[in-house]
């Protein structure tokens, strides 16, 4: 489950400093 | 908007200054799909040429982004860890893009046509000639949500207390900070019925009447779900992304 959403958490976990 | 010096909440304006310029929105929108279409001629005739649905997957796909990038810079939703936040996206996700698409109707002031968030027009006409049964239904639905808001002069600080509404739904569960949901839309909603107060001053029930018309988005919104499901299980949805994420979040 936690796969699925990956992209998702990708976007709310980014770093905007990267 | 509303008569200028007019007292609005610090809240209001809160929301207002956490809102993404819609001109850079579109630019980028509009800049990812100039590189899709540079990306089919490259492949040249072999390309499948996308269809006007392929087309708008990818701009509601696109839109998605920006929600999600919308949500991330608010402050309240800042203070919520990820799986919480990853919950309430989750839960209204398709809300929030069709409220996007309504609002820019309802702006858009124009019956016959429909504006996309890329600045392109379309033609009812042509869009419903095309369309199915049940994106015809869905497309009228809208419009007639289109009519009511527009009659009731729906304005752009409104629409930002809906998205917060919308956003910050007490109904979610299983949310780690429940208090926390439930404070921040109690506060949105006494902000958005002192701007009323204040600001349609002559219109005492219009707090009660802009409420009527959120179970019609959210109607709205499992209906155009439903559709886009429908469309993925036939393999017609060209993009599979946070869209199609998002779908199937909600639907296991």
């Amino acid at each position: 489950k936690k796969k699925d959403n990956a992209l998702l958490r990708y976007l709310l976990d980014k770093d905007d400093n990267m | 908007a509303p008569p200028a010096g007019l007292p609005v909440p610090a809240l209001v304006l809160e929301f207002v200054r956490c809102e993404q310029d819609e001109l850079h929105v579109r630019s980028k929108i509009s800049a990812h799909l100039e590189h899709l279409q540079q990306d089919q001629n490259s492949r040249g005739a072999k390309a499948e040429p996308l269809s006007t649905f392929g087309l708008m997957c990818h701009i509601a796909d696109q839109t998605l982004f920006s929600i999600v990038e919308w949500a991330r810079s608010c402050t309240f939703f800042k203070e919520l860890k990820v799986g919480d936040q990853m919950k309430l996206l989750h839960n209204c996700w398709s809300e929030l893009l069709v409220l996007d698409y309504i609002s820019r109707q309802v702006h858009h002031g124009k019956q016959d046509s429909i504006l996309l968030i890329t600045g392109q027009e379309i033609e009812l006409v042509s869009l419903l000639a095309q369309a199915g049964v049940t994106l015809a239904d869905l497309v009228r639905g809208g419009q007639e949500l289109v009519q009511h808001l527009r009659e009731l002069q729906l304005d752009h600080r409104e629409i930002t207390c809906f998205k917060y509404l919308i956003l910050f739904n007490p109904d979610v569960k299983l949310l780690e900070n429940q208090a926390y949901v439930e404070s921040v839309y109690e506060q949105v909603s006494g902000a958005l019925l002192e701007y009323t107060l204040c600001v349609y001053p002559q219109h005492l029930e219009r707090f009660s009447q802009l409420l009527l018309r959120l179970p019609e988005l959210k109607t709205l919104s499992a209906q155009a779900e439903d559709y886009l499901c429908y469309k993925h299980l036939s393999g017609e949805v060209p993009c599979n992304n946070l869209l199609i994420e998002m779908l199937h979040a909600k639907r296991t």
